[in-house]
């Protein structure tokens, strides 16, 4: 149970801001 | 205020003495009481041994502890989290559990940035097609104009062309 | 009912009932450590007395004894400090937000609103897309308008031409003489008209 506490808190964290790099990769790509 | 390693460190240090002091000599005494009666002094430095090498072992897992998990630096980064929110007064935006819910916000900005630079874009646009219009309708303008001016040449030169024909007719004549 | 403390977990990188958990056993072991070694220094203090009547057994019921005491107290006051670390320590206090999440507090977005967002955004391309569309034809009809335009004006060009033509030979007026010579053909006729008839 504390690992998985951890490990979604960890990807919580790290995980917004690479879905957002994603993000804004497809949608540049879409614009070009 | 007073930071959370020097907390951490006190409250360590107020747990070791009362853990000593609830085990206190009189204690050990009444629990070894025979091999006291038989060696009074050998138990008194057996007890203080005791008292130091529990001590000095305790404090040495905390320091490996801190060293570990790097976590001085930790709490004195959460010290300063602390004390640059501290005037935030209601309770701070916690996850709701439903990360596509609080995946908005974190995408929000970035979104927001695009609007605007969308909306500046179209502006812009405008303006320029505003122009563009302008020019358009006035080279309509021009183009009526110069067509005018050439149909009535045109007619002026049909005309005399009418003239001609009469003309050798009366000079056939 | 335990507070899994996730929040802190995310700043941490584990969770603080772990951290405890960690110190709790790391202490415990040290205090058991510490009491085998008291019993094993009296033990061998022992050895050295012949006549002591006291048995190894004894002695390890007083270190249970003593263990035992320690351990209760022990356990007593790990859990209060316990409790004062997860308190005001390894806590992230209500109202503090960390700042990887600061723009839930500078953006918050309910996912209405930001469907709506991204809405307006697509609407906002189309429209975009569709001024650009709109320039294209405004440039496009500019191009056009100047060719027609050239093509007139050569056209107009070419009507002086034909004028300075005649006033290159003395007619000013193309019309003009045509009139002239028109009514000077007809008043000959007519001279020539009563030339005959007089004749006759």
């Amino acid at each position: 149970f504390d690992e998985i506490i951890v490990d979604i808190a960890t990807k919580r964290k790290q995980y917004p801001r690479k879905i957002l790099e994603c993000v804004i990769k497809t949608i540049k790509a879409k614009q070009e | 205020t007073i930071s959370r390693v020097k907390l951490l460190d006190t409250m360590v240090d107020t747990f070791l003495q009362k853990l000593v002091a609830a085990g206190s000599y009189q204690r050990f005494t009444d629990c070894y009481k025979r091999f006291y009666q038989l060696q009074p002094e050998v138990t008194q430095r057996i007890y203080d041994k005791f008292v130091t090498q529990l001590q000095t072992s305790i404090r040495e897992e905390v320091s490996e502890i801190k060293e570990e998990g790097n976590l001085e630096a930790v709490l004195n980064a959460l010290d300063k989290i602390v004390e640059e929110g501290k005037d935030h007064r209601e309770p701070a935006w916690r996850p709701s559990g439903i990360p596509e819910r609080d995946l908005c916000s974190v995408m929000a900005p970035y979104f927001l940035q695009q609007r605007n630079t969308l909306q500046r874009r179209v502006q812009k646009q405008e303006a320029e097609n505003q122009q563009l219009a302008d020019a358009v309708l006035a080279g309509r303008r021009q183009v009526e104009e110069l067509q005018r001016q050439v149909q009535a040449r045109q007619q002026a030169w049909q005309g005399l062309h009418r003239e001609q024909r009469e003309l050798l007719a009366v000079l056939r004549e | 009912s335990v507070d899994p403390m996730t929040y802190e977990a995310q700043f941490l990188g584990f969770t603080p009932q772990t951290c405890m958990l960690r110190i709790y056993i790391a202490f415990q072991d040290y205090l058991f450590e510490v009491m085998q070694a008291v019993e094993q220094v009296i033990l061998k203090r022992l050895d050295g007395i012949p006549d002591s009547e006291i048995s190894p057994v004894q002695i390890r019921k007083c270190t249970e004894k003593f263990l035992c005491f320690m351990k209760g107290r022990f356990d007593n006051l790990f859990s209060k400090m316990e409790q004062l670390f997860l308190q005001l320590i390894l806590r992230i206090p209500p109202n503090i937000l960390l700042p990887e999440d600061k723009c839930q507090e500078t953006h918050p977005y309910t996912e209405k609103e930001f469907q709506l967002l991204q809405k307006e955004i697509e609407q906002l391309q189309e429209k975009y897309k569709t001024e650009l569309y709109t320039k294209q034809a405004l440039l496009t009809e500019l191009e056009e308008q100047k060719i027609v335009q050239a093509k007139l004006k050569q056209m107009l060009t070419f009507f002086d031409e034909l004028e300075n033509v005649g006033r290159g030979h003395g007619i000013s007026d193309f019309r003009e003489s045509l009139v002239s010579l028109v009514q000077n053909s007809k008043r000959l006729q007519n001279i020539r008209d009563n030339v005959e008839k007089e004749g006759k």
